[in-house]
């Protein structure tokens, strides 16, 4: 069982570690791709971090794999790693390039922003 | 519920900036300027000049898409929710390669010509259709209705016909929209170029007329008012941005290549190329 503080209060430190959603900001011009790409010229994509460790919280939607090998990892660290935290949910953006004839495409990307993460 | 708009590029500054409102009098929400403000200098808010000259620089009508779709996804509706999109989830346009025969005069048929070779085979083509910007004159040049008529270049049976009203037509410019789907149907399967023919003819007589006194004569346009072939498509897998990625640098490798072959710059074999 996780352990209960005197308080009762939840440990605001520990949380920061815990898997969850990041600021992550795509430049296309740094990656060297504003030769194609019209806009945006970024782009905020997020990205997962943290750690799944016992026991997962149910906003991380974890499959029961996950449940099984966190419990393994809490019990022996040495032998199963912990699970992973992983975008569980994305959306897609519009990119506005020109192809490789130089005409000009709209085109929704699928999986580009995340919107949740968990552990899997 | 929040409002979206098209905000055309073109608009005077003074009132864009001012104030960038809804059509309907709504003050328009500060993440539309994000994107305005986010978007590749390319994208319609440059100052004249500062776009380098092969920058390719996208139609208006694409930018109008773009602004409008991307402004609808972070309000967390779907492009298809548009039903202007036609369910697509890439929109491509081409550019009108075509130009009048200046020694035919008077201008009765004109011939629209598209490289359409870097549209995807693999994609399913929802929709396609032929933008035309008529200038306006001014003057109405003869009475009653003209009839619009585009055939492919190779067949008389027509693809789409739209009818202009005189006087409306002579005050007003505007873009004419032709459907062209078919013509994707019969002349794409075995060639990498559409070509298109337009004719009009005045009233119930089958007789042409000269396309210049409709305003659709070509001679001295800007790119923003040439005409655009846009096809509609949905892709069925879904889209790996990195082919995207790699696909661009092997054009953009292989046109580098291409004048260095030819001037023979490379001496003896052909150095292989650092990955």
């Amino acid at each position: 069982t996780a352990p209960n503080n005197r308080h009762g209060k939840r440990h605001g430190k520990k949380s920061k570690y815990r898997c969850s959603k990041k600021a992550l900001h795509v430049n296309f011009k740094e990656l060297g791709w504003d030769d194609w790409i019209i806009a945006p010229l970024g782009y905020e994509a997020y990205h997962c971090e943290g750690v799944c460790d016992f026991p997962l919280r149910s906003h991380l939607e974890p499959t029961n794999h996950a449940i099984i090998q966190t419990l393994m990892n809490s019990m022996d660290p040495n032998s199963t790693p912990p699970s992973c935290c992983v975008p569980t949910k994305l959306s897609p953006i519009s990119i506005l390039f020109t192809d490789s004839g130089n005409n000009v495409v709209y085109k929704q990307y699928e999986e580009m922003v995340v919107e949740q993460c968990g552990c899997r | 519920f929040q409002s979206a708009a098209i905000i055309s590029p073109s608009a005077p500054r003074r009132n864009r900036e001012a104030n960038t409102s809804h059509p309907h009098g709504q003050r328009s929400p500060r993440l539309f300027r994000d994107i305005i403000a986010s978007s590749h200098p390319a994208a319609g808010h440059h100052k004249d000049g500062e776009v380098p000259k092969d920058a390719v620089v996208p139609h208006e009508y694409m930018l109008s898409i773009y602004r409008t779709y991307s402004a609808a996804e972070k309000l967390g509706l779907n492009a298809s929710f548009f039903s202007s999109s036609k369910s697509a989830n890439t929109i491509t346009s081409f550019v009108d390669k075509g130009t009048d025969n200046l020694l035919h005069s008077p201008l009765r048929r004109q011939k629209y010509l598209f490289d359409v070779s870097t549209l995807s085979e693999k994609e399913e083509l929802v929709g396609a259709e032929l933008r035309i910007f008529r200038k306006a004159l001014g003057a109405p040049q003869a009475a009653g209705p003209f009839h619009l008529q585009l055939y492919p270049c190779r067949s008389d049976k027509p693809l789409d016909s739209r009818s202009l009203d005189a006087a409306d037509s002579a005050e007003t410019g505007g873009w004419e929209v032709l459907d062209v789907w078919d013509a994707f149907q019969t002349q794409r399967q075995h060639r990498s170029q559409l070509c298109f023919q337009l004719r009009a003819v005045h009233g119930k007589s089958d007789a042409e007329v000269d396309l210049r006194r409709l305003g659709l004569d070509r001679s001295g346009r800007g790119q923003q008012e040439k005409a655009i072939l846009v096809a509609y498509t949905r892709s069925r897998k879904r889209e790996n941005l990195f082919n995207e990625m790699k696909e661009k640098i092997k054009s953009r490798r292989s046109a580098e290549e291409k004048p260095a072959r030819a001037e023979g710059l490379g001496e003896g074999p052909p150095r292989r190329r650092r990955r």
